[in-house]
């Protein structure tokens, strides 16, 4: 699946990925 | 913990021993964020558990584009409740093996 990836000015590296399976199959 | 609408996981199996650990962010109630958020999925990252401050980490998320600012004290405390969670399960572990 795609991700993508965003990174702070302080160096922290942010990467956005889909929500968990298990978590969706609650809601 | 109090339901902030921000759930926090580990991203990756806590070995107890590494001070900086994956975690996993996401919005599962929306209507407890006051402003927008960049509704993408989850947002995963790295915390130090001995260097990072929940809030900091919280506000970095508000300036790369995530979340409102009026959010940022919500995501703050959700990243600082699964962090106390977190580190009092590892001194718990200590505990037992003592």
């Amino acid at each position: 699946s795609a991700t993508a990836q965003v990174v702070h000015s302080a160096g922290r590296r942010f990467i956005v990925c889909p929500v968990p399976e298990a978590r969706l199959k609650e809601q | 913990a109090e339901d902030t609408g921000v759930r926090v996981e580990l991203a990756e199996e806590d070995d107890g021993k590494k001070d900086c650990i994956a975690l996993k962010l996401w919005v599962e109630d929306h209507k407890k964020l006051k402003g927008k958020y960049k509704e993408s999925g989850a947002i995963e990252f790295t915390f130090d558990l001995e260097k990072d401050v929940p809030e900091v980490v919280a506000q970095e998320m508000v300036e790369s584009g995530f979340f409102h600012d009026s959010d940022a004290k919500t995501v703050g405390k959700s990243i600082r409740d699964r962090v106390a969670l977190i580190k009092w399960r590892r001194e718990r572990t200590v505990s037992a093996a003592v």
